[in-house]
């Protein structure tokens, strides 16, 4: 297990939010998560990927890397919201980033998402993809897609699963890094929940 | 590699929920830096469930959509100063405060280029208030507008390094004590740089460079 950033003492700027202690992705309505130890990493102790699926459709959008040499997922993720800008469910694995792994990267990050389909039940076009860890390496597929049938079978909404997949994210990473937090709109109390990774190779233009 | 996921209830319809994560990026994640790398594989991915029984905002513009955007932008800066303030070998997060630009764009250029820069980075790391090294690193920020020399104030940590690009009689003794009290904590280092009076204004966030760096790159499999 990995530290908690002190995101909330003093990383969050000041406004009129409230924070949820100890909560993440799950803490806004309508999310399901959970982390899985697939055997991805070189160090085999940790969780090393996560799957987070929403109830229901989302409005959804990213940035991502402007990076020319950019990875499978990534490429992946572009071409889905290019065509529409909702989805379901992502799926992010550590270990290997399946970047500059040519088009078996682009077939591997394909299977992945269909692997969440099978498990979870939804098109493979609202699923998204997320990789992270050594460049040039194909993901370990032999390991990953039984733990994706996993991911899918554990799915459940608490803090506690929020907190295992943002540890299981984390690569170099000391901390891991979470936060929710509440504002009233209007009456109507507004959920937002996260969770990042990173800790070198860290220069984002995204876009 | 930088990865983050942004869950959230709210009620947003998908083309105005794009335009505010595409705004919030570039104010959050898009202004940290630790070691100028930048990845194959950084991505931020934002669902809005529309759970929360709000109505679904439809313009922009509202009060609503505001509100939503700026618990937004706090969370996603949240989350990206926590990957600064965890950059490796790290001892301190590191941030720049930008105003006087001519635009916002311009602001954020300038507080990024400070807090990019190598000499600096490891003139924190060793308790140096350098601000020579932070007037160098503003001026060869690539900014639309020229920066004027001449209208330069620096401050670290509220204490006054340059005066309208003149250097000030400063307390070096305290300037050094307040990076090393920040860094044995792990805190938050505050350069402040006033570049004129325009309405530009912009954060950007870094960390230290220390022997750790190298030490971890140097044994992780690229």
């Amino acid at each position: 297990e990995l530290a908690h950033a002190p995101i909330e003492k003093q990383l969050l700027p000041n406004g009129p939010w409230k924070v949820i202690p100890n909560a993440g992705v799950t803490a806004p309505e309508g999310f399901q998560v959970s982390a899985y130890k697939a055997g991805l990493r070189k160090s085999g102790t940790r969780a090393d990927c996560a799957l987070i699926v929403a109830d229901e459709s989302c409005s959804c959008a990213g940035v991502f890397t402007l990076n020319a040499v950019c990875a499978a997922p990534v490429q992946f993720c572009k071409k889905q919201l290019e065509v529409k800008s909702t989805s379901r469910a992502i799926l992010i694995n550590a270990g290997q980033a399946n970047a500059a792994t040519g088009v078996l990267g682009d077939e591997d990050a394909m299977t992945c998402a269909k692997a969440v389909s099978d498990v979870t039940g939804l098109d493979s076009s609202d699923v998204l993809l997320m990789s992270t860890g050594v460049i040039g390496r194909r993901i370990k597929m032999d390991k990953f897609v039984p733990a994706i049938q996993a991911l899918g079978e554990h799915l459940e909404r608490s803090d506690a699963a929020s907190m295992a997949a943002a540890t299981s994210i984390c690569t170099t990473d000391v901390v891991r890094k979470t936060l929710a937090i509440e504002v009233d709109i209007n009456g109507t109390k507004v959920k937002f929940g996260g969770m990042s990774k990173g800790s070198g190779m860290i220069h984002p233009n995204m876009g | 590699t930088m990865l983050a996921v942004v869950t959230s209830d709210a009620n947003v319809s998908p083309d105005v929920w794009t335009k505010m994560v595409k705004r919030v990026g570039t104010k959050s994640f898009n202004q940290i830096s630790v070691d100028g790398d930048t990845s194959t594989n950084d991505s931020l991915v934002c669902f809005a469930s529309g759970r929360s029984g709000m109505k679904q905002i439809t313009d922009e513009n509202s009060p609503e959509a505001k509100q939503v955007e700026e618990a937004l932008n706090a969370i996603n800066l949240g989350l990206a100063k926590a990957i600064a303030w965890d950059g490796e070998g790290a001892t301190c997060l590191f941030e720049t405060n930008v105003k006087g630009a001519k635009d916002d764009e311009d602001a954020r250029t300038i507080a990024r280029s400070v807090i990019c820069s190598s000499l600096l980075k490891a003139a924190i790391f060793g308790h140096d208030p350098n601000w020579g090294r932070i007037a160098c690193a503003a001026g060869y920020a690539k900014t639309k507008s020229a920066l004027d020399q001449n209208r330069l104030n620096i401050a670290m940590g509220g204490i006054t390094l340059m005066k309208d690009g003149q250097p000030v009689d400063f307390d070096e003794k305290k300037a050094s004590t307040y990076l090393k009290e920040t860094t044995s904590k792990h805190g938050t280092v505050v350069v402040d740089i006033e570049v004129g009076n325009g309405s530009g204004y912009g954060q950007a966030w870094g960390c230290d460079l220390s022997y750790d760096y190298v030490k971890i790159n140097a044994e992780y499999t690229t």
